[in-house]
C-alpha cells in the first residue's frame, strides 16, 4: 500500500533535495 | 610570470586556491574550477557579490527567487558551514563534495543525518519527520489527514528506531539506510562526474596549465 511507504522514501522525492537542477543551464 | 589576461580575474569574496579545495574534496583542480564557474553563475544571479543568497539558492533549483522550500533551506543551512547567511565558494565546493559519486557512503549518510535533524538535537524526531512528510506533501500539492500521516511516520519510526526511545540516533539512522540504500540516492550527483564538460567554458578561463 503505497500510503504506508516509508516516510525517508517519501521525503527523498522533494524538489528541494534535487540539487542535480543546480547543474542545468 | 602569469599571462596577462589571468591577472585580470577577479575573485569572488572568500575566494579559495582549487589547489587546496582539491586537496579537501573529491574534486580534482579542474573541475574545482569548473565549479567556480557554476558557482559564478549562481552568485552574481541577483546580488551581484560573488556570494550565494538563499534566493539565489533557491532561483538556481527551482527557476523562482521566491520558491520557499523547508529541503532547500536545510541544505542551504547546511551548505552555509560558517552561518553567516550565504554560501561562499569554499563551501560550496565542500559541501558539493558530499554528494559526488566517489565520497563515502558514511560521509553520505551522516550529511542526510544533519539534513534530517532539524532542529540540530543530535536525533531525528518523530516530530522531525512528521515535519518533513507534511512539507513534501505541501509541496507536491498532496493532502493527507493527520491520521495518515501519523501512520506513516510510526509505521518508519517502528522500523528504525530500533531500541524504541522515540528518536533516530545516528547508529539507527545508519543500520536504517543500509537495510533502505535508496535512500542515499539523493545524496549522490551524477553530474559532479562531469563537470569540466558541463562547463567547458572554464576551458577559456583556466589559471591553470594542466
Amino acid at each position: 500500500r503505497p500510503a504506508l511507504m516509508n516516510a525517508f522514501e517519501l521525503i527523498s522525492t522533494s524538489q528541494g533535495l534535487n540539487l542535480g537542477t543546480l547543474f542545468e543551464k | 610570470m602569469g599571462c596577462w589576461f589571468s591577472k585580470q580575474l577577479e575573485h569572488t569574496p572568500g575566494y579559495e586556491e582549487p589547489a587546496v579545495l582539491a586537496a579537501e574534496t573529491a574534486f580534482t583542480v579542474g573541475e574545482v574550477e569548473a565549479l567556480y564557474e557554476l558557482f559564478k553563475k549562481i552568485s552574481y544571479s541577483i546580488i551581484k557579490d560573488g556570494l550565494i543568497h538563499k534566493e539565489e539558492f533557491q532561483l538556481a533549483l527551482f527557476k523562482n527567487s521566491k520558491k520557499h522550500n523547508l529541503f532547500a533551506d536545510r541544505v542551504f543551512d547546511l551548505f552555509d558551514i560558517k552561518r553567516n547567511g550565504v554560501i561562499e565558494f569554499g563551501e560550496f565546493v565542500r559541501s558539493l563534495s558530499v554528494f559526488h559519486p566517489n565520497t563515502s557512503q558514511d560521509e553520505k549518510i551522516a550529511f542526510a543525518f544533519r539534513l534530517y535533524d532539524l532542529r540540530s538535537t543530535g536525533f531525528i524526531e518523530r516530530e522531525e519527520l512528521k515535519e518533513l512528510v507534511l512539507a513534501l506533501l505541501h509541496e507536491s500539492d498532496l493532502y493527507l489527514s493527520d491520521d495518515i500521516v501519523d501512520m506513516i511516520v510510526d509505521q518508519t519510526y517502528k522500523l528504525a528506531d530500533t531500541n524504541s526511545d522515540g528518536k533516530i540516533d545516528p547508529i539507527e539512522w545508519k543500520e536504517f539506510v543500509k537495510k533502505n540504500p535508496s535512500l542515499l540516492k539523493i545524496m549522490t550527483l551524477p553530474y559532479l562526474m562531469d563537470i569540466t564538460t558541463a562547463f567547458p567554458s572554464f576551458i577559456m578561463n583556466s589559471e591553470v596549465d594542466e
